[in-house]
């Protein structure tokens, strides 16, 4: 029979939290057109051994949570993306061309333990 | 933490931190290939992102280079109908050595009403130039004739594909000398029309802007499996 787990315990677990990147806070502004920002988001959380499996892990993160538990030295497995996005950027560069590419991986859509 | 920023800058393909000296207008072909994305975004349709659907090409780098040339002012114009004359120059440098190259279209935007009720036709000839530019000779020599056409009005932007030039001088970056664009009146003039035409060059020397939409394919950012099946 499942017992549940504290609510401030939940918390603490590995997800995917909110992150808005603003040009402005970097100064990007200055040259990039748009977007102004993004919803880039980041993991943040534990990845304790007994939730291995239900935090969308990886293989190698089930195989680290084993080893640790035979040897403390092992690390525990990080909260990491496991799902990225890429966006589209204009921008002007130093001679005044106008640019436009995508970059890969700039949006967390996942989190997991790896 | 500017440390930081300049390798993140290196993973954008950029050297530093830009600084460009005027806001430039980002062209509407830009502006909707840059929605379009956005909404696949927000879709997460991420596919297709090295396909340009409007433009019908592989690519996944679009840049507009301004035009760094400069106009001419011959002492003696070559012909007696010239009307302008302008070298144009566009530096490829920022094209790394991996892209491919799969577009490259000029487009010059001629202001929308400079030929309104203008008598005599306009003709566009666009040269390559092949030869370096020595001594005080004020004008290149035009090499290749690569455009001539008619201009009638009223105008806007007209395009032309460069794409085999441009590739030329990827490859031979020192053979990149630019473009002589000249301008020309078709026909007899009498005295009046003449006067009016005067005009018209001095407000077509002013409008007139030069781009190049150049299209670049990384194929290590454009993996086989994810371009689009023809």
């Amino acid at each position: 029979e499942a017992v549940p787990a504290p609510q401030a315990f939940c918390r603490n677990l590995c997800h995917r939290h909110q992150l808005f990147i603003n040009f402005r806070d970097l100064g990007w502004h200055k040259w990039i057109i748009a977007p102004k920002g993004f919803m880039a988001n980041y993991c943040h959380g534990e990845c304790p051994f007994s939730l291995t499996t239900s935090l969308n892990s990886s293989n190698y993160a089930f195989m680290q949570a084993l080893m640790r538990a035979v040897d403390p030295e092992v690390p525990q497995a990080a909260c990491i993306p496991t799902k990225l996005s890429p966006i589209s950027m204009l921008y002007q560069d130093n001679d005044d061309n106008v640019i436009l590419r995508h970059y890969e991986d700039m949006v967390v859509d996942e989190c997991g333990c790896g | 933490s500017q440390f930081q920023e300049s390798v993140f800058l290196q993973f954008l393909g950029l050297d530093k931190v830009p600084s460009p000296q005027t806001v430039q207008p980002v062209p509407s072909i830009l502006k909707k290939i840059f929605q379009d994305r956005e909404a696949a975004a927000t879709t997460g349709d991420s596919h297709g992102l090295c396909y340009i659907k409007d433009l019908g090409i592989q690519g996944n780098i679009l840049r507009l280079l301004l035009d760094q040339g400069r106009f001419l002012y011959p002492k003696k114009p070559s012909q007696a109908s010239s009307c302008l004359q302008k070298l144009l120059y566009f530096n490829l440098s920022s094209i790394t050595d991996k892209e491919e190259l799969t577009m490259a279209q000029l487009g010059l935007d001629l202001g929308p009403t400079t030929y309104y009720k203008l008598g005599p036709e306009l003709e566009l000839a666009l040269s390559l130039v092949e030869e370096p530019h020595v001594g005080d000779w004020p004008v290149p020599l035009p090499g290749k004739m690569l455009v001539l056409q008619s201009v009638p009005w009223p105008q806007g932007v007209v395009h032309f594909n460069l794409l085999r030039v441009a590739k030329g001088w990827r490859n031979n970056p020192w053979k990149n000398l630019g473009l002589l664009l000249e301008i020309l009146v078709k026909g007899n003039r009498d005295v009046g029309v003449n006067f009016q035409l005067q005009d018209t060059c001095a407000r077509l020397r002013r409008s007139l802007r030069a781009s190049l939409l150049v299209v670049t394919l990384h194929p290590e950012q454009c993996h086989p499996s994810s371009r689009k099946r023809r």
